[in-house]
């Protein structure tokens, strides 16, 4: 479970970044 | 270059398409276009890794591009807006033009379709304003009825 859990914290992490690369991106 | 297109994001196949059409014609188009397809893919799948890459990619892109150029349409999204309605009435206004003119080819009909998705991209700045609604509509529906009448030998009313 803590892998599954690990994973779950990783993919939002990553799916976080490109938000907030794309919100970045249009205020640059 | 981007990588091939995962076949979850064929929805904004298009997109980018017009935007590679418009890379030397008018790289506002082109950018607005991209960044339209990012924002739309993402919102259709950021999770499998090979739409991740697609997306970092075209997000790569995009920064560099914004870096790189000195536009105001690039750089301040009202110039923006203003940039990209007045490019999409253009298209649609010449394809309107010559549909009352009778002037029914393939030409028309490529750009009542630009015209249509050129609409589309303006939702990158917020809700679709009445009249843009009903051009964004006209214009894909004009699309594919000369399309269609086109395609049959038939002659469009």
């Amino acid at each position: 479970p803590s892998t599954v859990g690990q994973s779950t914290a990783a993919a939002s992490g990553e799916q976080d970044e490109l938000s907030q690369r794309l919100a970045k991106l249009r205020q640059m | 270059s981007l990588p091939p297109l995962p076949p979850q994001l064929k929805a904004i196949q298009h997109y980018l398409k017009t935007a590679t059409e418009h890379d030397k014609r008018d790289p506002v188009v082109s950018y607005y276009c991209r960044l339209y397809a990012l924002q739309n893919g993402m919102e259709i799948d950021k999770k499998s890794p090979e739409c991740r890459v697609f997306h970092v990619t075209l997000m790569d892109y995009l920064e560099k591009v914004k870096k790189e150029t000195d536009s105001e349409a690039v750089h301040n999204e009202v110039v923006g807006q203003a940039h990209m309605e007045n490019y999409a009435l253009k298209v649609f206004l010449y394809a309107d033009n010559e549909d009352r003119a009778s002037r029914f080819n393939k030409n028309v009909v490529k750009s009542f379709y630009t015209a249509g998705m050129l609409f589309d991209t303006l939702s990158v700045f917020g809700e679709l304003s009445e009249d843009i609604e009903k051009n964004r509509k006209y214009a894909k529906w004009k699309a594919a009825y000369i399309h269609r009448c086109l395609k049959n030998g038939e002659t469009p009313v």
